[in-house]
């Protein structure tokens, strides 16, 4: 059935990375991402993608993120790799 | 990651199918076809030329591919990622086109579970030519599948993405920026495989208001066609007084730059010094080149030397070769090459016997008459009188918007009348031929 409320956000993190919303992992701290950088790629992914912005992994993002898609990336990098 | 804006430094790219889906329902003929429209989508508004070569040296090698297919962006099975191009530049990927061969590429087919292979290629080969993503909605450079997009042979790009192609490589020298492209012709092109029968690509609209019944915010004469503008509608006669489509089209996808919450205009006039548009709506009036609005528009009307309330009517005289501008009972002239309003205006007495003192709007017709429009009646000034024909008014709707007499009277007639008119007795022989009626559809 459907989520009763937001999703963890950390469900997004490799579809996020893909897409260019979070930068790449880093080789230090691995797989970590702040929940602040987390908050912000959702946020532009939802701008990106023309919905409500809620900086939340809602049922509408996870939705568009499941839609087929092409797997360029939307933004470019804002930040280079240490 | 997604690089800054890039494109090619040469203006002809070579192009080819290296491998084709394995298990696609789509004829390898098809999809070459399909690549060929789907870069014709581009080449057609810019100065790009595609050619297919048959060699291993295409500028914009098109493959399709599983899962890993050591580019370093492997494909996911249906779904998911469904395809990539790469940029241009001097790599020796640069332009090369990826589909993942695991969808069910799909072309002119009902099945929605399928990926439309057409609208898919236009969208990479945007990338291929140096297009990035972009978040508008209308976009073909959106991220996102979004469903088959037509007839190959007629799609035209929406417009955010052709200012984006437009700032990488120009407009093509023979494509006037807001020209349609005219369907492509099958004897200079790949065939395609005919529509299923009963089928069309297109679902019928039925919104707008009813041409048959209304009465119209401004009628224009452009480029020699009439123009019938309803709210946020218009319908267009061609130069033979032919009505375009039944279906009316919305002023603001046609007209590029008006104010996105414009609901009417109020008049509409072709300037006979430049051929440029100048639309009016309360005290303000936009110039447009061709569809385009000119830069620094909206202006007001005081640079008519009008005051201040908006216009009901504009229309260029043949006679003189003056501009006429109507409200409420008065009327002004003005001089379109001087760029000022003649002395001795507002006029409360109108040149023209037997036309109403008030207007909707008038135009000058290629016969060389003046018609004035007001409710659902027109009166006709020939050339070189003064005075409205005898017989006027008459019926709008059914002289120029093909209506019979049922359907102009009754408010809810819905155009789809229109086809068993013939039967009714109620026959417009202007415009019918041997016992059919003859319409031109552009679309």
């Amino acid at each position: 059935g459907p989520a009763s409320g937001p999703a963890d956000p950390s469900l997004g993190v490799e579809w996020l990375t893909r897409f260019g919303y979070l930068p790449p992992p880093d080789p230090v701290t691995g797989q970590l991402q702040t929940q602040e950088e987390l908050t912000k790629a959702i946020t532009a992914m939802q701008q990106f993608g023309g919905l409500e912005v809620t900086g939340v992994l809602d049922e509408a993002t996870l939705e568009l993120m499941k839609t087929p898609r092409c797997s360029l990336p939307d933004l470019a990098a804002t930040r280079a790799k240490r | 990651q997604a690089p800054a804006a890039t494109r090619w430094s040469k203006r002809n790219l070579s192009w080819r199918v290296r491998t084709f889906p394995r298990e696609s329902q789509l004829g390898h003929d098809t999809v070459r076809a399909l690549m060929y429209y789907a870069l014709k989508v581009w080449s057609d508004i810019t100065p790009l030329n595609f050619h297919e070569v048959a060699g291993s040296h295409a500028d914009i090698q098109i493959d399709f591919s599983k899962a890993d297919h050591s580019d370093g962006y492997p494909f996911d099975g249906p779904g998911g990622t469904v395809a990539h191009a790469f940029f241009p530049g001097d790599h020796h990927t640069a332009g090369d086109t990826h589909f993942d061969d695991d969808e069910s590429w799909t072309f002119r087919s009902s099945d929605a579970q399928g990926m439309d292979l057409f609208a898919v290629a236009v969208h990479e080969f945007g990338h291929a030519i140096g297009l990035t993503h972009i978040a508008a909605l209308d976009s073909i450079m959106r991220p996102y599948y979004q469903g088959p997009v037509g007839d190959p042979l007629k799609y035209d790009l929406p417009y955010e993405d052709k200012v984006r192609i437009w700032q990488l490589y120009g407009v093509r020298e023979s494509v006037s920026p807001t020209a349609k492209p005219e369907a492509s012709q099958a004897e200079d092109h790949p065939l395609l495989p005919e529509l299923p029968a009963n089928r069309s690509t297109i679902p019928l609209r039925r919104e707008g208001p009813n041409r048959c019944s209304t009465h119209f915010d401004a009628v224009a004469q452009i480029r020699g066609e009439a123009f019938f503008f309803k709210g946020k509608y218009f319908w267009r006669l061609t130069r033979n007084k032919h009505l375009v489509s039944l279906q009316p089209a919305q002023i603001l996808r046609f007209w590029r730059g008006l104010p996105p919450n414009m609901d009417s205009v109020d008049a509409v006039y072709e300037r006979t010094s430049d051929h440029k548009i100048v639309f009016f709506k309360g005290d303000r009036y936009w110039v447009f080149k061709d569809n385009n609005v000119e830069e620094g528009y909206p202006r007001p009307i005081s640079d008519f030397g009008l005051p201040p309330g908006g216009v009901d009517a504009a229309f260029s005289w043949a006679h003189n070769d003056k501009t006429y501008f109507f409200k409420d009972n008065l009327y002004w002239r003005y001089d379109d090459h001087e760029r000022r309003m003649d002395p001795g205006y507002p006029s409360e007495a109108t040149l023209w016997k037997g036309i109403p003192s008030t207007l909707d709007d008038a135009m000058r017709w290629s016969d060389g008459a003046t018609y004035f429009f007001r409710g659902k009646e027109y009166w006709k000034v020939p050339d070189s009188t003064l005075e409205a024909e005898p017989g006027f008014p008459r019926s709008i709707a059914r002289d120029w918007l093909v209506c019979g007499d049922m359907q102009s009277d009754a408010p809810e007639a819905e155009e789809g009348r229109a086809g068993a008119r013939a039967k009714q007795g109620k026959h417009d022989e202007s415009r019918s031929e041997n016992g059919y009626e003859v319409c031109s559809c552009s679309s």
